[in-house]
């Protein structure tokens, strides 16, 4: 197979706590990018939108207009769908611009589904996410139609922005709190 | 004197007067925070009730898109919302909550989802949302970046915080120390906010470099049209630059703009809270700015703004350079080490990659973008 995401880190950021692999009945939920049309088409248009000299200037785009606009290929949806078919997944939910699908689906499945994955708990705090600490392969053929697959390696977002600036106060020893605003 | 940011102080130093409020009801704005948050409505009413007496705003927030659960508020979350209407006073807003979502989804990817697949939508997003450029996969920035490319074509402004680590810094095998640039604030295709602190932290005065604003250059997306020249002017003119081996000169440079992130008085859990900083406090403030100059365009059946950065980047040449405070003093951190010491950029005139173009005046900034 092809992994799509062979340069995506799996390793689980600090902090998350390998809870063990979850049963194979365990239901996971996993986001399709599906490959779009007229990416080249969307940024020309953007520029000239965006630009206050452009004579189209502020002619936006409806939602409808934009998904006749990037809308993947008869060909992609129809082989990703009988790739999910095959499987046996039938729990998927698209989007407007139908360039997103989002499946439900046994955790047994999705290994099936994507060679080498393996879902895993993991905990941090009081949360709890589901990831594989492996990559994940797609069927060479269907390398063409999936941009990647979400809900795999990602995880949430530690970033407190606010909290972090306001810890690092807190981390740099013999820094009264408020020095800084001082 | 003042003891910290609010929203009067924040109004009094750009200039915002009781007038510039929100006035039609089909205008909107939203905030999304990736973080599981809660906001609490009534944190939100106390706030207004403590802080927002010398403008008209609403209390409330128009709809939540998500989960609201009952957990306790969270401070970003909170200051997402109080900030966002306190520049966008009047204004509807939305919040997209992520809160209690499923445990094997993206929250931020989900957001995405959300954009294309609601036919109405807010035209303004403030996201305080990052991650390191080099924590993912090509695959997936070259997608989320369409995806922003999406949401320009449909007229949204896009605005996310620049990151609160400087320049950031990592080491690359062989042990040299880079700058390590932070998505979505590296996509050409959003607006990117740095953040700023008073010159002198209590008084309503010019503003400097806060040390921890978020800034830099791409090493996936290379720099867009819109931004050459400018940037171009700063790594020529420059009086001091890091080596050049820490970052990459010809990549999507950032943030754009600036704006207040320094000691925010936040109301959350019914508690006000000082000493709240970090650019996820100036994203909102932009963001809310940039709604209001919508309100005024959509009342003279102007379409709203969508993607600024190409207007922003012109501002000068056009004559409005007074749309925006130069900020011109301070650098950011960034590497702790022999050849940099800690130290990253540092802003000088015009656009740079600590403040972008500076903090906004807004009765200039809105007669700029009115044109």
């Amino acid at each position: 197979g092809v992994a799509p995401e062979r340069d995506q880190p799996c390793r689980p950021p600090p902090g998350w706590v390998p809870a063990g692999r979850v049963s194979p009945e365990h239901d996971v939920q996993l986001t399709l990018a599906l490959r779009q049309q007229g990416t080249a088409r969307l940024a020309r248009l953007v520029r000239a939108v965006s630009d206050p000299r452009s004579p189209r200037y502020g002619r936006f785009l409806s939602l409808e207009q934009l998904r006749d606009l990037v809308q993947p290929s008869p060909a992609t949806l129809m082989t990703v769908l009988k790739w999910l078919q095959g499987h046996g997944v039938e729990s998927c939910s698209s989007v407007a611009t139908l360039d997103f699908l989002q499946c439900h689906m046994p955790a047994s499945t999705a290994e099936r589904l994507l060679p080498g994955a393996e879902f895993h708990r993991y905990l941090k705090d009081q949360r709890s996410v589901v990831r594989s600490p492996l990559p994940y392969t797609i069927p060479k053929d269907l390398a063409e139609h999936v941009d990647f697959v979400g809900g795999l390696h990602r995880f949430p977002a530690e970033r407190n922005v606010v909290s972090r600036a306001w810890a690092k106060e807190q981390a740099e020893p013999g820094q009264p709190h408020g020095q800084r605003a001082a | 004197f003042h003891l910290g940011v609010t929203p009067s102080v924040i109004r009094k130093r750009y200039n915002m007067t009781g007038g510039d409020v929100g006035l039609l009801p089909n205008n909107s704005q939203a905030c999304a925070q990736f973080l599981e948050q809660y906001f609490h409505q009534a944190d939100l009413a106390e706030f207004m009730q403590l802080f927002g007496s010398s403008f008209a705003h609403h209390s409330k927030v128009d709809q939540v898109v998500g989960h609201q659960g009952w957990g306790k508020a969270g401070l970003e979350a909170s200051l997402d919302v109080e900030y966002i209407m306190s520049t966008g006073a009047n204004i509807s807003t939305w919040v997209f909550s992520n809160a209690g979502r499923h445990e094997s989804q993206e929250p931020f990817l989900a957001w995405l989802l959300l954009l294309s697949n609601m036919s109405s939508l807010p035209w303004v997003h403030s996201v305080s949302y990052g991650d390191d450029e080099d924590s993912l996969s090509s695959a997936y920035l070259q997608r989320v970046n369409v995806e922003f490319m999406k949401a320009a074509a449909r007229g949204l402004t896009v605005l996310f915080a620049s990151g609160d680590d400087g320049a950031g810094c990592r080491r690359v095998p062989g042990g040299n120390h880079t700058f390590r640039p932070s998505f979505p604030a590296s996509s050409p295709y959003v607006t990117t906010v740095g953040g700023t602190s008073f010159k002198n932290p209590f008084l309503v005065t010019a503003e400097v470099t806060d040390y921890i604003s978020g800034g830099g250059f791409s090493n996936v997306f290379p720099m867009p049209d819109y931004q050459v020249a400018a940037v171009r002017s700063f790594l020529r003119s420059a009086a001091k630059l890091p080596p050049s081996s820490y970052y990459n000169s010809s990549g999507r440079a950032y943030p754009d703009l600036a704006a207040l992130s320094d000691n925010y008085w936040v109301v959350t859990n019914r508690v006000p809270l000082p000493w709240v900083s970090g650019t996820s406090a100036s994203t909102p403030v932009v963001a809310g700015m940039l709604a209001l100059v919508n309100d005024r365009r959509l009342q003279r059946g102007q379409a709203p703004l969508g993607f600024v950065n190409p207007a922003l980047y012109q501002l000068r040449e056009r004559g409005h350079g007074e749309a925006l405070y130069d900020v011109t003093q301070g650098c950011h951190l960034s590497c702790l080490d022999g050849a940099v010491q800690g130290q990253g950029f540092c802003a000088g005139p015009a656009w740079d990659p600590v403040t972008g173009w500076g903090t906004p005046n807004f009765p200039r900034l809105l007669r700029a973008l009115l044109e």
